[in-house]
């Protein structure tokens, strides 16, 4: 327990809710038919995931390329973009990770360790729980505050990362044969989003700080 | 100085929701 990597710790979890917020988002949003979706029960609410091989491979891809920023705290947002025919953004949800200093992430494994081995690590993983359980209600009740899309948009996942952390997305691009490239300014930005926060969680191991939406 | 923030995107799409009706449609 004491070869406990924190950080991978954090990203596999980050990882995992983002897989199913992304499969959410694409199902409340219709980005794509309804009936590609199946109910699953995650963090104990059901959810919508995709079960297109081709849709869900793309999106492990995706992941899997991240993975190595979010352990390295290297990743500062990620960011769902829906896009229209012409592929300028319409809306973006947008994730703010941000993880404990190395100081509290160092107090925060022991405490991880104390809770594995002291305590029930249940109370631990039902706190998280309940937090992500939180984000993904927000998600799939959000169509309720946004515009309806126009049809037949796409989507693209972005991550805002420091320059110097670019180096590790080559790297793992020569494994994944997964190319990952600097997004186009309008692919970014939007002309006056109406910007729609949608929820904040903060725990001692993982932190989401901010959900927005924000809509054309 | 390396701090500046990149904005990355993977450069394959993902698929379209026509290809994918093409593909229920196949089925």
């Amino acid at each position: 327990r004491q070869d406990l990597n924190f950080g991978q710790v954090v990203a596999d979890i980050l990882c995992e809710f983002l897989e199913v917020a992304i499969h959410l988002i694409l199902y409340v949003r219709e980005v794509y038919p309804s009936g590609i979706f199946q109910k699953r029960k995650k963090y104990n609410v059901p959810v919508q995931m995709s079960c297109h091989p081709e849709l869900n491979q793309y999106i492990q891809d995706t992941l899997h390329c991240m993975k190595p920023l979010i352990e390295k705290n290297d990743a500062e947002k990620v960011v769902v973009v829906i896009m229209d025919k012409e592929h300028r953004p319409v809306e973006r949800f947008v994730f703010e990770i941000s993880q404990p200093t190395l100081l509290s992430i160092r107090c925060v494994h022991v405490d991880v360790c104390f809770c594995f081995c002291c305590c029930s690590s249940d109370s631990l993983l039902s706190h998280v729980e309940q937090l992500l359980r939180a984000f993904i209600l927000k998600i799939s009740v959000c169509d309720a505050v946004l515009n309806n899309n126009p049809p037949g948009c796409s989507f693209s996942v972005l991550v805002h990362t420091r320059e110097a952390a670019t180096r590790s997305m080559e790297k793992v691009q020569v494994i994944k044969d997964f190319p990952w490239i600097v997004a186009d300014e309008q692919e970014v930005h939007m002309k006056e989003p109406r910007l729609i926060p949608l929820k904040t969680m903060t725990s001692d191991i993982v932190k989401v700080r901010k959900l927005l939406a924000a809509e054309r | 100085t390396g701090s500046a923030t990149h904005i990355l995107k993977p450069l394959m799409s993902p698929p379209t929701r026509d290809e994918i009706l093409c593909t229920l449609l196949d089925l």
